[in-house]
């Protein structure tokens, strides 16, 4: 609760309206954003430790969980720098949803297995100009997004492994053509 | 040239062939059409006058643009618009400006269109500030009405120059007619209902019968005098201005279908689930 405690705090300090509106300094807004991304690191521990607990045990000690909040501009060391990895997706809603997952990859072709063993179909698709661009990507590797669906279980989690193939696998490759 | 058209199971769009900009949206189960355009423009933000009272630039607080009517982007001389096609997703890449780019995407088995808009760094040599938006022209006939919610709960019906309370009379006819849209924004008519959903709290309006607009980003060169005490104008990361990128999610159906539509997408989308990855090389079969 004491990691949690940061997030509560940095939270309690953004329910200033010029927090909510955007018409705070920016040096009070860039503030609000290191507490506030301190907080979520914090919360990261805790979300960790749960695995680590909930998990099937392992002959070596558990990998630390690795989280990505820049996926939204297609850039996530985890998924980038690891030709295998595991993806562990946690829905907080008490009903199973499905979930689109874009994740950013060197590769061209991904074998990824759900929790039951099965194989789930993905799709490759090139990483835009405009996205590689924007400067935060700087040191990104990511050529392609691999898209996949997933289904996770109500207030529960699923976890996927995702490897690198040279082989057959089910991941289909876009057809991209310019139309000017 | 030929237009182009992305669909799945539930929805079609259709591309003119030579602009690559949307042209319609149809719902493939209740039959629901409309013609739909998108155009991504720009007002000038007000500097600000020199007369004490009237001292007021469009800032942080204020929302105050210069002209009557936004800016269009200048003509591109070369397009880059790309189609990707796939069996689990199809995208549809447009070049709105050398700064206004935009990926329409539709998943399979989706029951609307993702728009992944990515604006800036909004360039201000000129001197001028900008706020930049993006209108959707339906042709449905709204009667000046629309729709926005508080907070993803309380769905508020907004009438163009009109206020419940007192008798509306303005100075400014564009901000006057501004309203949050914290989370969604619809329009309807007596059959069709035109939704759009935001992934931020944005402000918006609907100026013209069919029309809805949507403020993307903003950058400013003038305090507004309200407070803050300095321009809304960020740098970012590299000095040259922010860039921002977000989503719309798009739904059209009939009006009775639509609102169990948008709940239960901002369910899926306000409390999306959460990844956390691992480099374990450990293999499925040892885990289960």
């Amino acid at each position: 609760s004491l990691n949690i405690q940061v997030l509560k705090e940095a939270m309690g300090v953004a329910q200033h309206h010029d927090a909510v509106s955007g018409t705070e300094k920016q040096a009070v807004a860039n503030d609000y954003a290191k507490r506030l991304a301190r907080g979520t690191l914090e919360c990261q521990k805790v979300v960790n430790d749960a695995y680590k607990k909930l998990f099937p045990k392992q002959k070596e000690v558990p990998p630390d969980q690795m989280f990505c909040s820049l996926l939204n501009i297609s850039m996530c060391q985890a998924t980038e720098n690891n030709k295998q990895f595991t993806m562990t997706v946690y829905n907080p809603i008490g009903r199973s949803v499905g979930h689109w997952i874009r994740l950013p990859v060197i590769g061209k072709s991904y074998v990824i297995t759900d929790p039951n063993g099965k194989s789930v179909p993905s799709q490759v698709l090139p990483i835009s100009n405009e996205t590689k661009k924007i400067p935060e990507r700087k040191g990104s590797l990511a050529e392609n997004e691999l898209v996949f669906w997933v289904m996770v279980p109500p207030l529960g989690f699923n976890t996927f492994f995702i490897k690198q193939s040279s082989g057959p696998s089910k991941t289909q490759k876009s057809v991209v053509r310019q139309l000017d | 040239n030929a237009d182009i058209v992305i669909k799945n199971q539930h929805l079609s769009l259709m591309f003119d062939g030579n602009s690559g900009q949307l042209k319609s949206m149809k719902n493939l189960n209740s039959g629901a059409s409309i013609p739909l355009q998108q155009t991504f423009q720009f007002y000038i933000g007000h500097p600000g006058n020199t007369t004490v009272f009237e001292y007021q630039a469009s800032g942080a607080y204020v929302f105050r643009p210069l002209t009557s009517a936004p800016a269009d982007f200048q003509p591109l001389l070369k397009k880059r618009t790309f189609h990707v096609q796939g069996q689990l997703v199809q995208e549809i890449r447009q070049w709105f400006s050398p700064w206004v780019s935009q990926v329409v995407r539709l998943y399979d088995q989706a029951n609307y269109a993702e728009l992944e808009w990515t604006v800036g760094p909004i360039p201000v040599s000129d001197g001028l500030g900008k706020e930049v938006i993006t209108k959707y022209s339906t042709g449905l006939q709204t009667n000046g009405v629309f729709y926005t919610d508080a907070n993803g709960r309380e769905i508020l019906k907004r009438t163009r120059n009109h206020r419940d309370t007192w008798k509306f009379k303005t100075s400014e006819p564009i901000a006057a007619n501004y309203y949050p849209i914290n989370s969604r924004v619809y329009i309807k008519d007596s059959n069709s209902q035109f939704t759009v959903m935001t992934d931020r709290s944005q402000g918006g309006t609907s100026l013209q019968d069919g029309n809805l607009e949507v403020m993307l980003h903003r950058r400013l060169l003038y305090d507004d005098n309200l407070g803050v005490g300095e321009a809304l104008n960020e740098t970012g990361a590299d000095g040259k201005g922010l860039i921002a990128r977000g989503k719309h999610f798009l739904f059209l159906d009939t009006v009775q279908n639509s609102g169990a539509l948008h709940r239960d997408m901002g369910l899926r989308l306000y409390m999306a689930p959460s990844l956390s990855f691992t480099n374990s090389q450990m293999k499925q079969q040892e885990w289960s």
